[in-house]
Formats: C-alpha cells, structure tokens, sequence
C-alpha cells in the first residue's frame, strides 16, 4: 500500500509504501485519549506478477471506538457495524446510509464508504474493484482521513502519526536515476534521509484512474519518517 | 458559553485577592435557562499554568456540587467507569502556552439557574524586577453584570502597579480604576452591558483577552522581609544594589536538520541581540554542533565591540545540516570553560555557565539520555550552570529538565512561533545578570520545622528568592535569620524578624492573612516536591512524589498528581474531571494545538491506498 500525507499549507505532500508478508495486519491509528483503534490487514496479488514483485493491498479494515462502543470491519465485500450490542450488516452492492447517535455513515454503491465517529474522526474508506478474472489483481480498499483534528495529542500509529504535522525541510536536489524523477536531501526528524521526486494516486475524486499528487517518496518502507520501523506497527488481531 | 436567546449569562466575576506574593482568584458565573426546555451550558475558563486550582463547585436549584480533589489515578479509575457505561459528558483539560483551559458543562432545566465558581491559587514569581497576574476573559456575549476586581495587599509596600488589558480600548480605558495606598492597591474594572459592545445592538463583545496587572515591592533591607502568620512563616529574599558578577557564558547552538527554516533564522537573530547585550567584562564563546562540533575560538573572548562584531559575522552564517550530537557538544563546551579557568584567562569572581539551545532528541554519537545526563554532570562537577532552551514541540524536554537542574540551572521551553527570537532573548535577559552563588538562608533549627529549599545556586537580578516554613513556637518575638552568599562582594547579613501585628498593619483587613501564609509554603513546598520528584536516586523520586501527593490532597490543589471530580447532578456515576497537565502532556497539547489553530482551509489529508 502506498502512504499518502498531504499537506497543502506547504503545497506539498509525502509518500511512502509499505509492505509486508500477505495477510500482515497493521496499526494505522491508536489513539488511547479518544478511544479510537484503526487495525488494516493486507492482501497480495492472486500470483507472482512477470517482474516478481508481490504488490500488497488493504482488504480489511478494523475499526474500533471504545468510548462510543462502536466496532466496525469493512472488507472488500461487506461491511459490518457493531454497537450497543445491535449487528448491522451493508453490502458494497447497496447504496445506503446510517445515521445514529455516534457514527453516521453513507456508503456509495460499490465504491466508497463516508463514516463520520462523533467527536473524534472522519474517514472514507474507497473500494477498488477490479475485474474479476483478472490474472493477477484483486479487489483492494483505501483509507482516506478527512478530519482528524479532535483527536488527541496521543494518536500514533502509521498515519496517526503524522496527525499532529511534520517539520521538515528539502534541499540539495540532484538527478535521480530516473530523468522526470530527481533526489534531494530530507531533513526530517533529527535525520538526513535521501528521497526521490515522485507521485502518487489520491482516488477519492476518481475511483478508476486517482489523480496524481506530486510527493517526496521516501524509500526503505518509509524508514527515518515513521517513528521506529514498519514491524513496530504489526498487530495481531483486526480489533 | 451558552445558546445565546435561550439561555442568558447573567453575571461574570472574578475577584483576585493577593497576600504577599501569593495569589487567589475566583471566577463566578452565573447563567439562567429561559428557554421551554432544557439546555447544555459550559463554563470555559483559562488559568496561568503555574496556578492549581483548588476548589470548583455548581449550585443548580439551590443545591451545590462541590468538587472533591482526589489521587489521579482513583479519579481516572472513576471516569473510566462512566465513560464504559456511556454516561459522562467532560474531561477538564486542555493547555497554552502561559494558561490552561478548564471548562465543563451541565445540563439545566427550563427557568432554571446555574452558578459555576473556580478558585486557583498560584505564587506570583517576580522576574525581570516585577510581579504579573493575568486574568484571561473571553465571554461570548455581552454579560449583564461583568467584573474584575483584584487587591493587592503586600507588607512590604508597594514600590508601582500597573494594570491594562489587551482588549482596552480608549472607551474603555476610563474604566479602569486604581487605588493605590501604600500597602495595598484595589484595581476594579466593570464595564455595562452596553459598553461591552462591538457596536450598539450589535452581537459579540470587545471583552476578549488578558487584564494583566504588574507590580513590585520596596525592598528596604539586604536581608529581605519575613512575615508570619497561623503559625508558618516566608522569607522574602531580593537584595537591591548588588553588583552584577561578570560571567563567562558558552552558548552552544544545535544547528542540525530540523533547525532548519524559521528556528534557524529565529536563533540567527536572538543570538545577535543576546550579543549586543552582553557586558564588556563578560567572555563568551559559541559552539554550534549537529554530528560535528564546531567552536567560534578554542576558548571563550572578552566581550569586546571588535570580539561581539567577529562574533557576529560568524553567527550569520550558521546554517542547518545533519544530525544531533548533544553530548559532544556540551562536553566540549565544559572543556572550553575548565581549560579557560585553569590557564587562568578568566576573572576569579566570576560565573561560569552553559546556554544550550537545542530542537530535538539526541540522534548521533551518544545517544543514551541517562548516559549523556551522567556524562555532563561529571564533566561539570557542580561548577558551572547549565540552561536548556528546548526549541519546539519535538524536544525532549524532561531530558533538558533533568540535565539543567542537576547542574545548577534551569530549563525554558521556547515556543515555535513569531516571537521566538523574543523568547530566546527574555530567557537569556532573566539569566544574564547573576548577583549570588550559593546562596544559604539559615534559620533557627529548634524554632522552624518543614522548610522548603533554603539553599540556591544563584539569585539573578529582577528575580526573588523565598523560603517558607512551620514555626515550632507561635509565640516568637525575635525571629533570628542569617543569609550567605558568593557574590562580587561575598554576602552575609544577620538579622533579627518580629511577627507583625496584622490588625495594626492592615486595620480594617486584619482578618485577610488568615491561611495565606500557610497555603503559600504548601504551594511552594508541592512545586519543590514535584521537581524532585524527576531527579536523584528511585527511593528519593518515589519519596517525593508520596509527599507531594499527600501535600496535594491535604491542601486540596490540583497537581499533576490529582484531580478535581465533581459529580455531575444528573447522574451519580457521571463525574466531571479537573486535571493539572505535566509538562510532557502540555507539549502533546501544544502540538495540537498548533495544528488546529493553524488548520488550512483545505485540511491536510491522511491515505493510504494501492495502484
């Protein structure tokens, strides 16, 4: 999966991928103060792609607010809402919406799903769907936080992290090994980290083809830009 | 903070009473619910950070709910249950740069009313060579009856006050009144509903933002002024006309990666200030370090005009590049200062201290924080002050904490922002004229018992020293104090303190010390315990914080330790929360705080997403 962090009062943006083993679970947001757990589990391509390289993807997401008592998966087929000991259950295929004293959601047939959790975060979760009998690809999810500004100062995991903002500052750019694609110099984190002039897709405005956005990529699964490294943020369980 | 037409505020009050130094102030409001049903109204106030409140209470329908301190982790234990069972509506915290926020809300009937009084206390500490109170006031709307009244009652005679606000206009200025005796000063300021206005029928108020009042004392003798009351007694210690010691000062500047941009300009322009400011009989030197450690000279200069103006050109030309070598860097700053006094370059009466400025954690060389604090601390060996500037948000500021106290100095977070340059500066002003080392204040041991810290490395200029404590006798007529210190001319007076009678000094307020004096060692005495609390051996850290949670629950103030509950009336097990933040929670707020006031109006966006 490819990491995204926009920052448009820099009209700029960082990107990095992370991957790992298929069915590898990931923390992408803790935030003990509010309550609020995001766990996302990834998948691979059906099989090896002619240049061996696994690409993996988010499936299934896990989302879990304590405080509002509220439990949420969505997969690439369902999604299923547990709160106050009620089960609801809303398939991609059936445009609906919900709107309930915690968490208001509207699901879009068959591409996205709004959901809004009081007081705390706003998020779309985007569903790619691809064709069925394709060789290789398999349908695949993408998390997109809208306003995550009432959570607290505590939230981490690897997007909570960037939550709360990032310094850092560019210099030195030279060729890369790719013309269109030049390096430079980040100094982020107390770190000097060597990153490339890239882009990346944001496909909330156009499920099929995404947009590109023009971001520093940061190598090694975004080493010296998270906190700690990629298997720091392995978790065992979706909720 | 109500919903405005249905629900009316009706008064707002804070009154601010100060006894020496020590200072306790109420904010009352009161908000009645006219409309048919019932409605949600917060209190929202801000507090100075160095204030614990000490009592909060709600009277709904005549009945009052008063707020009952307790052990943090028991009131935590309690919110967690009512969060559970989903049936609690606030968690009291929230934090600036100077002031914390307080604010709860509650639920009240049709034709109802509601009246919400906080008392906080704090001690005022007097720098730069005054005192300051800030009152922050942000109604929403205009309030039908709206005052500030504060008096000031200081024995020792008050040498000048000022008050103003930021939100004074000069309509408003008038309104303002001062009366001024000699020992005590009544400011009160209460405009009417109309004239809180923006403009005549209009909504909003001009009422938004600090009334701030300053102030010093007369300071007639060198030994300072002792006063006791209820059987507890304080020492005020500001000596005037004292020569200034010269000082040898290394500044060590962090010039790695994440200096880069507005941090690297701002700490280019204090540095050139702080350097036209220093006194030519001053030597000074300047490291700046990132993975390597560069000096100006190998050893420190007299600051003269042709050395400051060298100096200068040298520090316009810091830039940014690379990691974070702290613990190199201060080594080779004490380096420079030991070899220096060896070869005897610098004066003999004369201070030695370390500012270092600093924006991050240590990255490269020696990274291990108890291994640098070890390091720096033996290198230093108790002769020299070490000062830790945290620049930002990502510093470890419990590690320059820690590392400045154990070496005779203090730490000062700077805020990223505008005024930067402007903080550097005022911290290196505060610090740049020391007057005492090792300065003793000796009191009778059978005659005083739980006196709080009566040793201090050094007494700066504008500053002031106090030490507090229980009397054994409460009768004692000639209280015998003796004060030592290093200084240009090394310092020792002996004198002798008698009990004032209040009821002759203050007439018509005799009654006004009543617990002052003894809330005031208590307040000082818990501030001590805390910093303890975070330096020496386990035992000792374990120790202190007993005691200070004692101390805290005994005296009923909020600390990092405890909390404030107060039980909501709806609902038995929905309690309210006031908290104290600690400086590490209050950096997290920063944060995010600044990210919030400075949100874009196109949100940042967070994805994750496959090709």
């Amino acid at each position: 999966p490819h990491f995204m962090i926009e920052l448009p009062d820099k009209n700029d943006a960082l990107c990095f991928n992370i991957n790992d083993k298929p069915g590898t679970i990931f923390n992408l947001v803790r935030d003990p103060v509010s309550g609020i757990l995001v766990n996302g589990q990834i998948i691979g391509d059906k099989k090896i792609p002619p240049d061996g390289v696994i690409n993996t993807y988010f499936y299934r997401f896990g989302i879990t607010h304590w405080t509002l008592g509220v439990r949420l998966e969505v997969n690439t087929e369902f999604i299923t809402v547990y709160q106050g000991g009620e089960r609801i259950k809303l398939l991609w295929s059936a445009p609906s919406s919900l709107k309930g004293p915690n968490v208001d959601m509207v699901l879009t047939k068959d591409r996205s799903l709004m959901v809004t959790l009081k007081d705390s975060v706003k998020f779309v979760i985007l569903l790619h769907k691809v064709w069925e009998k394709h060789p290789y690809h398999r349908d695949y999810l993408g998390f997109y936080t809208l306003d995550s500004h009432l959570l607290s100062p505590s939230a981490h995991g690897l997007l909570g992290q960037f939550y709360h903002g990032i310094e850092y500052e560019v210099s030195d750019l030279r060729p890369g090994e790719v013309p269109e694609r030049p390096d430079a110099t980040m100094f982020v984190k107390g770190q000097q980290l060597n990153v490339t002039r890239g882009w990346q897709r944001d496909f909330r405005n156009d499920v099929k083809n995404g947009e590109n956005v023009p971001c520093w990529f940061i190598h090694n699964n975004g080493t010296g830009i998270i906190d700690g490294d990629a298997s720091d943020y392995i978790v065992s369980g979706l909720f | 903070n109500a919903d405005v037409g249905t629900v009316e505020v009706h008064s707002f009050t804070v009154d601010c009473a100060v006894r020496s130094r020590f200072a306790r102030t109420i904010m009352t409001s009161t908000a009645i619910n006219k409309g048919n049903a019932a409605r949600e109204i917060s209190f929202e106030v801000e507090l100075p950070k160095t204030a614990f409140i000490s009592n909060f209470s709600m009277e709904i329908e005549e009945q009052v709910y008063v707020g009952q301190v307790k052990e943090k982790e028991k009131a935590k234990q309690q919110y967690d249950k009512a969060v559970s069972a989903g049936k609690t509506a606030g968690l009291v915290k929230a934090s600036g740069r100077k002031m914390e926020k307080f604010s709860v809300s509650v639920n009240i009937a049709s034709n109802s009313k509601v009246t919400f009084v906080m008392t906080y206390e704090e001690l005022l500490q007097r720098t730069l060579g005054q005192y300051e109170i800030v009152i922050r006031v942000k109604p929403k709307e205009p309030v039908q009856e709206f005052k500030i009244v504060s008096n000031i009652f200081e024995p020792q005679g008050i040498s000048y006050i000022d008050a103003h606000a930021t939100f004074l206009t000069n309509d408003l200025l008038p309104l303002v009144e001062k009366t001024v005796t000699d020992k005590k000063a009544h400011i009160s300021f209460s405009p009417t509903i109309e004239q809180q206005r923006k403009c005549p029928d209009c909504p909003g108020t001009i009422i938004d933002g600090d009334f701030i009042i300053k102030y010093d004392v007369n300071r007639d003798k060198n030994l300072g002024d002792i006063q006791i009351a209820n059987g507890y007694f304080v020492h005020f210690f500001a000596p005037k006309d004292l020569t200034r010691l010269p000082k040898n000062v290394v500044f060590v500047i962090d010039r790695s990666g994440s200096m880069s941009g507005t941090k690297m300009q701002q700490t280019r322009e204090a540095m050139i200030k702080i350097l036209e400011d220093l006194h030519p009989e001053d030597h000074f030197g300047i490291i700046k370090f990132d993975s390597s450690v560069d000096s100006w000279r190998n050893s420190l200069s007299l600051a003269t005009e042709e050395n400051i103006s060298e100096a200068m050109a040298y520090v316009k030309k810091i830039a940014h590049r690379g990691s974070t070598n702290i613990n190199a860097a201060v080594l080779k700053a004490v380096d420079m200062l030991v070899t220096d006094r060896e070869a005897k370059r610098l004066p003999e009466k004369s201070i030695d201290m370390i500012i270092l400025l600093t924006d991050g954690d240590p990255t490269t060389g020696e990274t291990r924080i108890p291994v640098i604090q070890e390091n720096v601390r033996n290198a230093i060996g108790g002769n020299m002050s070490l000062y830790g500037l945290g620049f930002g948000n990502d510093v470890d500021y419990g590690f320059l904490d820690v590392m400045s106290r154990e070496n005779k100095g203090l730490a000062r977070r700077i805020y990223t922002g505008a005024d930067a340059a402007l903080q550097l500066q005022g911290f290196y002003d505060e610090v740049s004229s020391p007057l005492l080392l090792d300065v003793d204040l000796r009191y009778p041991d059978n005659a005083v018992e739980s006196l709080t810290t009566n040793h201090f490395s050094q007494l700066f200029n504008g500053s002031e020293i106090i030490v507090a404590g229980r009397l054994t006798d409460n009768d004692i007529d000639n209280f015998p104090v003796e004060v030592y210190g290093q200084g240009f001319e090394d310092f020792s007076e002996i004198g002798q303190f008698s009990a004032v009678d209040w009821s002759v000094m203050y007439p018509e307020d005799d009654y006004i010390f009543g617990d002052f004096t003894e809330r005031l060692w208590a307040y000082l005495t818990i501030q001590q315990l805390l910093e303890k609390s975070k330096t020496g051996a386990a035992d000792e850290k374990a120790n202190a914080t007993a005691k200070a949670l004692d101390m805290s629950l005994q005296y009923s103030f909020v600390t990092p330790l405890t909390s404030m509950v107060v039980t909501k009336p709806e609902a038995d097990d929905s309690p309210m929360i006031a908290d104290k933040l600690t400086e590490e929670q209050r950096q997290q707020a920063e944060r995010s705080g600044g990210v919030s006031y400075y949100r874009p109006s196109t949100p940042p966006t967070y994805f994750v997403d496959g090709d």
